[in-house]
């Protein structure tokens, strides 16, 4: 996190604020549901207190504008700029512009008002942008399907402010750094030659114009699957990527969700209900098989006939030796199956069963 | 680069105003700095052009490369993002 030049501050910490104009694009009752929601975030973390006022000058007055509004910073049409605030202060210091070119909404269209309130609201507050990009207080908007403090924010707005006096400490969610010797993930998968790792709400991918991995949130492609996935597999010569989460799984085409889904790994795949969810899964090319990992147990389905070998579940120790008895993502690579338990990872060829090489989980991001 | 597989080819260095402004909007470039295609030498240009993608934790090269430039198109708070 990064503390606005100075370190200004509010030296009261019972704020007040002015919704002084509406957008159009919403119900008003919305818009100010909206903005207490986001001035919820950061009081929940902090001592402030923030109390709405609906006439005369408030700490921060939040507005909508066009273009050149009068504080010398002109919005710029549709796009680009969303909106700006102002540190804290008398007068101008702590108010909020909303760009009303642009269309302001309350789902994961763009733009969506409660994440641009709740960053804009951070300036009003004393924070500068951070370079986290799972803060709020990261200068490109990023939908990720939720609105939430990072713990970077919370740590922002505690070095300002000091801990809230809520009893228990409040903590947000970590963004992965590719170079933890301690990162583990939720599901890997190849996709068009690529190979994708997936943590919470991100994905990471080793890609030329970054130093260690590209790093960025999976609502970026799929907005809908914005987190929590916990299994994922290609079958190349269909240009299909299956995502899983719970008992359901979606395919994708890139960035497309193909029609019809999510579906039942329970219709589709013929698992039994005891199964509540997939640990991992990965397809072989050569024999056309598809190999689900759960808990302790695999199954192979066949792709081309659409259904569930005979005589699975087997002990994923019996037929896969050396990698343990559990798995936590797996993807396949020129013919090789790569293992991930924790921070470990196995090259494992299928054809002699044995493990060929031990690293560690994170070895592709070039730390 | 948002694509797959991720955006691989180098951009012709066409969106020179769009740099240009983004860095003078956003990392304290004077306007009256030149544009890089007119300088050879190590510029004030590239230098923001460096401080931005160690902001976004791209590869620092000083050049406008596509995931640089994907970066810029990207809707965002009009706060800079270096103190003023």
């Amino acid at each position: 996190f990064v503390l606005t030049e100075g370190n200004p501050r509010w030296e009261h910490t019972n704020l007040t604020y002015r919704i002084e104009n509406y957008t159009p694009d919403l119900p008003g009752a919305v818009v100010d549901n909206t903005i207490e929601k986001a001035f919820q975030l950061w009081s929940n973390v902090s001592p402030l207190t923030f109390t709405k006022v609906f006439k005369g000058q408030a700490d921060i007055m939040i507005s909508f504008a066009w273009r050149d509004h009068g504080d010398n910073s002109p919005f710029d049409g549709p796009g680009e700029v969303l909106a700006h605030a102002f540190q804290p202060g008398p007068g101008l210091g702590g108010d909020v512009h909303f760009d009303e070119d642009e269309r302001w909404t309350n789902d994961f269209t763009d733009y969506n008002l409660y994440h641009v309130a709740a960053h804009e609201l951070g300036h009003s507050l004393g924070l500068a942008h951070s370079s986290d990009i799972g803060a709020l207080m990261f200068p490109s908007y990023i939908f990720s399907g939720d609105v939430q403090l990072s713990q970077d924010d919370i740590n922002g707005i505690q070095a300002i402010y000091g801990p809230s006096k809520n009893p228990t400490l409040p903590t947000g969610p970590q963004t992965p750094r590719v170079c933890d010797s301690k990162l583990t993930f939720d599901a890997i998968t190849t996709i068009r030659g690529e190979v994708m790792f997936f943590k919470d709400k991100f994905y990471m991918r080793v890609n030329s114009f970054y130093p260690e991995a590209e790093l960025n949130f999976i609502a970026v492609f799929w907005p809908n699957l914005a987190n929590g996935l916990q299994a994922a597999y290609e079958v190349a010569h269909r240009d299909e990527v299956r995502l899983f989460k719970g008992n359901q799984y979606w395919a994708v085409r890139g960035q497309d969700v193909l029609p019809g889904y999510p579906r039942s790994i329970y219709r589709s795949f013929g698992f039994p209900r005891s199964v509540k969810n997939i640990d991992a899964a990965v397809f072989q090319e050569d024999t056309g098989k598809t190999y689900f990992f759960v808990a302790h147990h695999y199954w192979r389905y066949d792709e081309y006939k659409r259904s569930m070998d005979a005589g699975y579940p087997k002990m994923i120790a019996d037929g896969f030796p050396g990698i343990g008895n559990k798995v936590d993502a797996v993807f396949q690579k020129n013919g090789f199956f790569y293992f991930f338990r924790g921070t470990r990872q196995y090259k494992f060829d299928p054809k002699t069963k044995r493990i060929l090489t031990l690293e560690r989980a994170n070895s592709w991001f070039n730390c | 680069s948002h694509g797959f597989p991720a955006a691989t080819s180098e951009t012709q260095e066409q969106d020179m105003e769009m740099i240009q402004k983004y860095l003078e909007n956003y990392y304290n470039l004077k306007s009256n700095e030149k544009q890089i295609k007119k300088q050879r030498k190590i510029t004030p240009v590239v230098e923001k052009l460096k401080q931005m993608q160690k902001f976004f934790g791209l590869k620092v090269t000083g050049k406008p490369n596509a995931e640089t430039l994907n970066v810029m198109k990207q809707a965002r708070c009009g706060v800079p993002d270096v103190a003023q």
